[in-house]
């Protein structure tokens, strides 16, 4: 099973949409 | 730029939200750490909407935040080159 932790953390990226934690709840 | 308030963030959809801190955290965090500010602003989201609006209000508590995030970016990015090579 592999880590997918590499791509943390999701990069911000001004003027772009963020869905870099999509699972927040309201 | 008109401060961002706690009424502002309310009237916007949950995932607007973090958007909208986003916007306003990035160009704070692009002065201190040009080169890692996406990052960092990445991680920052994930810190409570309503501590974010008073990190915004409070430039100590917002510095002292990115310098630990920092901190725990390059730990994370040192195991990960650590796994890498070995």
């Amino acid at each position: 099973s592999g880590s997918s932790s590499v791509n943390w953390p999701p990069e911000f990226r001004p003027g772009e949409p963020w869905k870099g934690y999509p699972n927040i709840d309201p | 730029q008109e401060p961002l308030t706690a009424s502002m963030l309310a009237a916007a959809p949950p995932q607007e939200q973090k958007q909208i801190l986003g916007e306003r955290l990035y160009p704070l965090i692009h002065a201190m750490h040009p080169f890692l500010a996406g990052k960092i602003t990445g991680m920052l989201l994930e810190i409570d909407n309503s501590e974010l609006l008073l990190m915004l209000e409070s430039p100590e508590s917002l510095h002292s935040k990115i310098e630990e995030a920092v901190a725990v970016l390059q730990v994370h990015q040192m195991s990960e080159s650590s796994h890498k090579s070995a």
